[in-house]
This record gives C-alpha cells, sequence and structure tokens, in this order.
C-alpha cells in the first residue's frame, strides 16, 4: 500500500478497518474496483477532512492516532 | 446542513421510548436519570417531546448489547466503539444501543452515558455527524467536563429537521471558535515550550512555527483534568511549568500531566489577600523570573525563585505599564515583548523601552 508511508502492518491494518466501518471502503471497492490506492488515499482525505487534520490522503501519526480514539458506531460517511 | 441521506425524519412530534436493560456499573436511577437528561436536550430545542414507555415498544428503544447482537454491528468489547444508533423509522429505526462492555458514568470519567445518550439520540432523530470538533455530533467522545452545552452547530442541524422549540425562549447553543473570526476574543494566553496557546472555552488555538494553520483543538485532549473557560494562563519556564487560572484556583501542568496536588488556591500557592479571588492575566518574563498577575485594574509581582510576592505591590497597570489601558483580559510574553489583549485589540509593549509600540487586532497570530 504506497499510501502507507511507513509500511507498518498493523497501521495498514487499522485504517483498513476503521476506513471499512466508518468511510464505506468495502463496498465501494467491490462496486467500482477503482484503484485500491487511490480509493484509500480519498477515503483517508474524507475523514481528514471530517476530524479536522491535515489532509494529505496518507495514514500519518496524527490521522493514525484520531482513527484509534473511542467513537461513534455510527459511520461517518454513508448512503 | 448535512443530514443523513434521504432526510430520514419522524413525522409525528410526540415520540416514546423504551428501556429494555441496564449497565451493571450504574444504579437504574442514573441510567433513566441520564438518558431522561439526554431527551430534554433535544427536546429543548425542537418542538418534540418524548415519554417513557413501560409494556410496548418505544418508538426509540435503548438497550444495552454484549458483541454481537443481531443487527450486523457487532460491539467490539471495552472500549473504542461505544454505540450506535438507527435513523429513524419504524421497528429497529431510531434504536439506540450502548455496548454493554464499557465502564460507563455519570461523571466526567469514561464514558459518560448521559453524553453517549445524548449523541445517540441525535441519530436516532436523523442526525449525522458533524465536522465541528465542539458539536455533540462530532464522531469521536469529547467528553471531559461536567458542564453540558449544546453546541450551536447541533442546534441548527437539527432544527433544520423539525424547526425551532415552541418555547418563547430560544436556547443558543455554545459555538465553536474560529480563529480569523474579527469579532474573536480569548480567555487566556499562555506560551508553551516555545508555542503560544489561545483558550476560548473548551477549546485551545495552537500556533507554532512549523504549523502552516493554528490548530484548533480541546483542551481536554492535551489536558482531560483542566476546566474549560479559563481566566489566566502562564509558563514558568524555567521549571517547565504552565499554570492556569479559574476562579480563585490554580492548576500546574507539565506536558501533558496536571501536577498531583492541584488546584490550589492562589491565596495560599502565592500569597495573594483573600479579597483577591480571580486572576484576569498572568504573563511571567523569562530573564528576571518575575511573575506579573493582573487582576482588574491592578498588578502584583511574584518572584518564581523565592517563591513569594516582591513587597509594594498591587500598583496600577496604567503606570506600570502604560498605553495598555486600565485592565487586560490576557498577556504573554514574546521575544522581549509583552503581547496585551484586552477584546479584540492587543497591545505589543516593549520591556526595553517600557512603552507601547504597535496597536493590532487581536488575531494577528493566526495567519488570516
Amino acid at each position: 500500500f504506497p499510501v502507507f508511508q511507513d509500511g507498518q502492518r498493523q497501521d495498514v491494518e487499522t485504517a483498513w478497518k476503521y476506513l471499512e466501518n466508518y468511510y464505506n471502503l468495502n463496498k465501494e471497492t467491490a462496486a467500482s474496483d477503482p484503484s485500491v490506492k487511490e480509493l484509500m488515499a480519498r477515503k483517508l482525505k474524507q475523514m481528514q477532512q471530517i476530524f479536522g487534520l491535515k489532509v494529505t490522503g496518507k495514514s500519518d501519526p496524527e490521522t493514525l492516532r484520531a482513527m484509534r480514539k473511542p467513537r461513534c458506531g455510527v459511520p461517518d460517511a454513508t448512503p | 446542513y448535512a443530514i443523513t441521506y434521504d432526510n430520514p425524519r419522524w413525522t409525528k412530534t410526540n415520540l416514546t421510548y423504551s428501556i429494555l436493560n441496564y449497565t451493571p456499573y450504574l444504579s437504574r436511577a442514573v441510567v433513566e436519570e441520564s438518558i431522561e437528561k439526554a431527551f430534554q436536550v433535544w427536546s429543548s430545542v425542537t418542538p418534540l417531546t418524548f415519554s417513557r414507555v413501560y409494556d410496548e415498544e418505544g418508538d426509540i428503544e435503548l438497550a444495552f448489547y454484549r458483541g454481537d447482537h443481531d443487527d450486523n454491528n457487532p460491539f467490539d468489547g471495552p472500549n473504542y466503539s461505544l454505540a450506535h444508533a438507527f435513523q429513524p423509522g419504524p421497528r429497529i429505526g431510531g434504536d439506540v444501543h450502548f455496548d454493554l462492555d464499557e465502564r460507563w458514568t455519570d461523571t466526567s470519567e469514561n464514558f459518560n452515558l448521559f453524553y453517549v445518550a445524548t449523541h445517540e439520540l441525535g441519530h436516532s432523530l436523523g442526525l449525522t455527524h458533524s465536522s465541528d470538533i465542539g458539536a455533540l455530533m462530532f464522531p469521536s467522545y469529547t467528553w471531559y467536563t461536567d458542564d453540558f452545552v449544546l453546541n450551536q452547530d447541533d442546534i441548527n442541524r437539527i432544527q433544520a429537521l423539525y424547526g425551532p422549540s415552541p418555547n418563547p425562549v430560544q436556547p443558543t447553543g455554545a459555538t465553536t471558535p474560529q480563529p480569523c473570526d474579527s469579532d474573536l476574543t480569548f480567555d487566556a494566553i499562555t506560551t508553551f515550550r516555545g508555542e503560544v496557546m489561545f483558550f476560548k472555552g473548551r477549546f485551545y488555538i495552537r500556533v507554532a512555527r512549523f504549523l502552516p494553520e493554528p490548530e484548533l483543538n480541546l483542551i481536554g485532549i492535551l489536558w482531560p483534568n483542566l476546566p474549560g473557560k479559563l481566566d489566566a494562563a502562564y509558563e514558568a519556564s524555567i521549571i517547565d511549568e504552565v499554570r492556569f487560572f479559574k476562579g480563585n484556583r490554580v492548576w500546574a501542568v507539565r506536558t501533558q500531566s496536571v501536577l498531583r496536588g492541584f488546584p490550589v488556591d492562589i491565596q495560599s500557592f502565592f500569597g495573594f489577600p483573600s479579597s483577591v479571588t480571580h486572576i484576569d492575566a498572568a504573563v511571567s518574563e523569562e530573564y528576571s523570573e518575575k511573575t506579573y498577575f493582573f487582576v482588574d485594574d491592578m498588578y502584583w509581582r511574584y518572584d518564581e525563585r523565592r517563591r513569594s510576592m516582591d513587597p509594594g505591590y498591587p500598583k496600577l497597570i496604567s503606570e506600570g505599564f502604560p498605553g495598555v489601558g486600565n485592565k487586560v483580559d490576557d498577556v504573554f510574553e514574546k521575544n522581549g515583548y509583552f503581547y496585551f489583549f484586552r477584546e479584540t485589540t492587543q497591545y505589543r509593549f516593549n520591556l526595553q523601552t517600557k512603552r507601547v509600540d504597535a496597536i493590532r487586532d487581536s488575531n494577528t497570530w493566526f495567519n488570516c
């Protein structure tokens, strides 16, 4: 996953699971089949915007920290 | 406003609710009171009313579940995912599920049931998450203080769905500060390890050389034990502490910890007379290690090394700091200047010449 700068497997899994749960990642992957890299970057940007983080499209430490905070289980982006 | 796709909303205004079970961490009475209070938050700003039913299914059912509970949204044990709710509709629509594995509280300790219930009921009524970090509907858990005020963003969004409350006195909510708002004033300002931090309500605005834009966040993210609406703050850099003031109490902070033994009263810690019950502004001059406290139209001087008040004080602000007025709201030191703030104006006071040499708007620090 080139979107992950440091390539930490655990971080990849954290971000993937988070985007799957709250940003509809898996459904859109199946429906439109765009490049996984692009889709993840787009979802990460969406998430960073909502949380007022620097919008990089990358799973930087700030983003991962926000992902690990206690939260509501309702998705942030959902049809 | 961002409202759930297709704007689902309740078409009737008299809604019922039922509580199916309880958490072992709180008494039944506390759970019931927390949930009733949560409903009141929403009924106070809309025409909606909520009444509890006992022997039938309410429009909104509230329950505690552990792990997989057959709604395709399994809980995950302690922490992380705390609760979820369903948009307005029949059967499961509007229902609220709390994770039974969380340690639910009725205090500022994690996780406050009233706060989470109020958030989830926002979903039950048709709201999505908000990107306003001060809003109740922000996705992360952000409860750090005992005083709860609904954010104006939440009020605007729920009233876009249901209209305002018929009550002649319309409640207003707290608003999240916007750094570039020219009317913005501050509760307190201090330097903090080379950065400058501005405080307003429950929020801080952080300015650092390496940040292109100021960072806005909740004070509680850094220091969960600090109250909001601070009066004053200053950095005692010689001991790497920042001290925060509210009323007659002071908190000392080093990095991300409030030091043990705090808060204490300012009379016993600094030696103020009992007539001094608050501090408007404070700043510590780095080279002299003298701290100035501004109270109404007077200022006091404290010696950080000797840990005692200097004799001969208080003095008039207008005499010691000519040009800054009779009263100040905030002050901090940077590069040989004291920056005084009064309402939306800042005064740059040169510590060498003892004169004000620039007067500007207060938000010039935010690259607006």
